[in-house]
């Protein structure tokens, strides 16, 4: 497959909340997106880690800036069932993105992303990938100068810059 | 948009690797894939999230399982210069996903989908997400139990049961 990075997306509408240290045991994850999705709110790129101790894992989301503090509030308030230790929330991130097919053949499309930005001393909150698409979450204030470099590494001469949604 | 889960696929080919307790600054997960991109290893989900311990990440892949224990090597050596504190590795692990248009404006398909895991007992290991898939990586040993589970949740008659690749 060749690859064709055709384009880079950026999204400054969303907000992150990560929560740590869940017990790591079949339904917790059901039990913590439950209510989000009862009170019909949109989630975005969903991504679990194991935690640093055995038996932990630590989950994060993303969700519309406009749907922020509801989240918080469902979260907070079903914290203690879920068994979570502490909640990280922060509303001052973007979305930067990079798609194209054939993407998933080429391991290198993703370094080439992620040294892109180290370059420019932007520092990577979180990553998620898909076969067509890798995403990271980065501070707000850095989209442009992200976008920009990240045209410049794939060669994108006239920039095919969309505004997700 | 119709929620149309389309489909269930899963992939028993894949291994996953995670290092814990990196440094959260920019560049280190330039370092990271650079060696595995060099060795020509295909990555395929990766995803990051903050550590319990503030200033530090946890970053997870997959690989191939006929890559694994050569990707593995690669990380070993290149922990120290990363600053990692240690690695988890599995290989029998499998990746089971629901895909389908229209995913990402309704929350619940992903509340749906744990809940469906969680009531046949099932952990989930490694979740990521895209507009049109969910995945999520389990023992390999469920892999049948988890799309029969996915089927009834997502009342999919016939099977549209892929294998990956
Ligand atoms: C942490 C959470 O994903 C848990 N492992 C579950 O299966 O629900
Ligand atoms: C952990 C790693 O992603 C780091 N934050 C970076 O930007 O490279």
């Amino acid at each position: 497959e060749r690859v064709v990075v055709s384009g880079v997306t950026y999204n400054k509408n969303e907000a992150k909340i990560e929560i740590m240290h869940v017990p790591d045991v079949p339904g917790i994850a059901a039990k913590l997106f439950k209510p989000i999705a009862d009170a019909n709110i949109v989630v975005d790129m969903i991504i679990q880690t194991s935690s640093t101790e055995k038996g932990f894992a630590d989950v994060a989301f993303t969700v519309p800036k406009s749907d922020f503090s509801k989240t918080l509030q469902i979260v907070k308030s079903s914290l203690k069932e879920i068994g979570g230790k502490e909640i990280n929330a922060d509303e001052n991130i973007a979305k930067v993105s990079i798609v194209g097919v054939g993407m998933r053949s080429h391991s290198s499309v993703a370094a080439q992303m992620f040294s892109a930005l180290a370059k420019e001393g932007i520092n990577i909150h979180m990553i998620s990938t898909s076969e067509i698409k890798i995403s990271c979450i980065i501070d707000a204030k850095y989209t442009e100068l992200a976008v920009r470099a990240l045209h410049d590494a794939f060669g994108l001469d006239k920039p095919e810059v969309t505004e997700e949604r």
